[in-house]
């Protein structure tokens, strides 16, 4: 499985459309403190299927749409889409899998594979198997993995078999 | 359970005495359960960098304890075979030294994996393939700007 | 004490005002109690960089709210006249830009108070009016090294 | 009050007799990750009273004392001499105060201002007013201070008064 393609439009400080095509490799993204890096990776965990707002760094669901500022008003809906190459590592019968979430100030969420609409266990499911969620490494993981006693440990070594 | 759980244990400390050495030259490493009991007990972690005493991983410098974690959650998705590594900002810690180390470790996983970082260390953005640059030159709006290190050219992408 | 509690605080978001201002150019900030009971309630942080909403610190980036934090704390030390300033890598998640600010309200303070910085960060290196090098050339034994900036020479010291 | 030298002898990493003799303006201590620059610092607290192990980050007390390597032994004693330049910061009829802490393998520890010995709470009592304590910085404090309902906070603020 690759992650060929990243689409913001809306989500956190994206409220323009961009879109990142990944190259082979090793890709970096750099900039000033606060300019959206972490949103990226954000966007990518929110369109894999992650729910946990506190992992998003969310009060509530409505903060991953892009706010406003002074400038420009807030916008109406967040919505991340992720194109994949598909060698195995996606258990459907495409080589090129769209995965894209949406999500509406009315409080409305939608799922689509493929531009076809689905249910969020349907995305998640897709990428239970590949060990994606535990593929994100930041300091607050390594902290957690530092403490000795906590689950954490075990919990990782679990999902490897 | 407790068959496939100890083989993956023995797997994960080979995986990881590779992946430390790798971070820390002529470093040791070993993960050993705390107690008898295989689904139960704490499972520890203890490192013996070039000179020093082998000691628990929590008992180390913050660079050191960050090495010694990144190795050992770096050995965990290889046995996995993760098709993708993201990290975000772990080289902070880190000494000139070790991030050469830990970027040539990951230009090798590289070659089956795909690996995204977000860096604000010169030698990672250096030692990269392709770079994103993120700005708000916008307040409070992300841009982005792709930048070639091939044909050191800078693109306005989205 | 509730008198004396309202005027220290009054005090401290002044000298915090300065400060942020100071690290994050156009920046606000502001303290705020939780709640109308002045000894029990929570302190609340609020900043609003430049362009930005003005929101709680915990709810901005890595470096902005070490930024924030870091802001408020040098307030606070201030406020009780500190002769020493102590501070272990806080410049670890803070971009270029973001530490040449630190760097200049530290010089700024370090008229009045001494101020010890340990850092990976070159330029906070060579802001600073001594250096010593700490390395473990003989392994597991801490060696010094001072380098004097302003000759350029290396001494070993101790 | 103004710190003039730092002296370590069998202080964790430092097993050799160790000088700082410090200028004025900012000092910055550099080096590789492991090579001691936090040893000195938590020597400069342990010295002004600091007791709490995990502050230290010390299992027991005798961690403090250098443990030996492959081609020395382990010490008996670790020490830490501060000396100060009193203008007024510390309530003594000195112009210069020196503050010296030992601990020995035995379990017996020593402390002694201006070479004449005391108590801990002697030592300590020095520094309370001078908020000398909460002058140190790292990133463990200031993750603290971002849990936004902590007491630190309030503590902090309250110890100016
Ligand atoms: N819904 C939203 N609308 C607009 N801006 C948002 C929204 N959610 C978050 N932000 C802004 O995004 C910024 C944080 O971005 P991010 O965490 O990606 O920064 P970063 O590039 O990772 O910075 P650092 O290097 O400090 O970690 C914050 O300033 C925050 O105010
Ligand atoms: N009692 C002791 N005897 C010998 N060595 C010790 C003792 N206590 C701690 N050490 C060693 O000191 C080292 C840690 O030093 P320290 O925390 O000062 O590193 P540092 O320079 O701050 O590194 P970093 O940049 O990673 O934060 C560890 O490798 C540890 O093994
Ligand atoms: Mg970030
Ligand atoms: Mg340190």
């Amino acid at each position: 499985m690759k992650l060929k393609e990243i689409k913001l439009l809306g989500f956190k400080s994206f409220s323009k459309k961009t879109e990142f095509k990944l190259k082979a490799g090793i890709t970096t993204f750099v900039g000033p403190n606060g300019c959206g890096k972490t949103n990226i990776i954000d966007a990518i965990r929110w369109c894999t299927g992650e729910t946990g707002t506190k992992t998003l760094r969310a009060e509530r669901v409505e903060d991953l749409i892009f706010a406003g500022t002074e400038s420009r008003p807030p916008l109406g809906m967040a919505e991340v889409k992720l194109v994949f190459e598909n060698n195995g590592g996606i258990p459907l019968d495409y080589e090129e899998v769209e995965v894209k979430r949406q999500f509406f100030r009315s409080g409305e969420g939608k799922f689509l594979i493929n531009n076809t609409p689905c249910r969020l266990r349907d995305i998640q499911n897709l990428f239970a198997n590949s060990g994606f969620r535990s593929a994100i490494l930041d300091q607050q993981m390594i902290e957690d993995f530092l403490i000795s006693d906590s689950d954490m440990r075990r919990e990782l070594l679990e999902s490897i078999a | 359970a407790v068959k496939q759980f100890r083989e993956t244990f023995a797997g994960i400390r080979k995986e990881f005495q590779f992946t430390y050495e790798r971070l820390s030259p002529n470093g040791k490493a070993d993960i050993r359960l705390s107690g008898d009991d295989i689904l139960e007990s704490n499972i520890e972690v203890w490192v013996q960098p070039e000179g020093k005493r082998l000691k628990r991983m929590e008992l180390f410098s913050t660079g050191e304890k960050t090495l010694a974690a990144v190795a050992l959650l770096l050995a965990i998705m290889r046995m996995r075979e993760s098709p993708i590594y993201i990290m975000d900002e772990i080289d902070a810690p880190l000494d000139e030294n070790n991030i050469e180390r830990l970027i040539a470790l990951l230009q090798n996983f590289s070659e089956k994996a795909q690996i995204l970082l977000v860096t604000h260390n010169r030698r990672t953005m250096e030692a990269s393939n392709s770079i994103y640059g993120i700005t708000m030159e916008e307040q409070g709006v992300s841009t982005v700007l792709s930048i070639n290190l091939n044909d050191k050219r800078l693109e306005l992408s989205g």
